[in-house]
């Protein structure tokens, strides 16, 4: 697995702005 | 303009497509599917909405679940929150526990789409970390209409 292109890991904010 | 932060789409506003659903992950009666929908968000004929639907098949309850995405930099990613982080033992008696989570996937270039995920949760007592990669996604130049 090239680790090179990707991005970090994102998750849920657990509180949404909304 | 990649940034998703001021997107924002509602599950019920989302129109599944026909495009086939791809399994992510199925272990130990554990499923994670993503569909794809049939539109963009308005106004950004650049990002593509996937429903994601976690199901449990296993007898036991899954708890402190945690779906973590990564995408290639030429793209952006944006989780929105799942509807829940448990779900209950299967009975087959019952229709199956599920989760949906809306997930936002901005690939302005074009490029194929490519997916990085980490999931975490508790099967019993159990504590996991499952990471994978996804690629199936339907063609870019379908997107937005699906």
């Amino acid at each position: 697995m090239d680790d090179d292109d990707f991005g970090g890991f994102e998750a849920a904010e657990i509180f949404d702005g909304g | 303009e990649l940034s998703l932060a001021s997107v924002h789409v509602p599950l019920e506003s989302i129109k599944p497509s026909s495009a086939l659903p791809v399994t992510a992950y199925d272990k130990n009666g554990f499923r994670i599917l993503f569909h794809f929908a049939k539109e963009c968000p308005p106004g950004r004929p650049d990002v593509l909405v996937v429903v994601v639907s976690m199901l449990n098949t296993a007898p036991l309850p899954i708890k402190s679940i945690v779906l973590q995405a990564a995408v290639p930099k030429s793209m952006k990613v944006k989780l929105q929150p799942p509807s829940g982080t448990e779900l209950s033992p299967f009975s087959p008696i019952q229709p199956p526990a599920a989760i949906t989570q809306v997930m936002l996937l901005a690939n302005p270039l074009k490029e194929k789409a490519r997916l990085r995920y980490r999931l975490t949760f508790a099967l019993g007592e159990q504590l996991s970390t499952e990471v994978g990669e996804v690629d199936q996604f339907p063609p870019v130049e379908q997107w937005g209409n699906l």
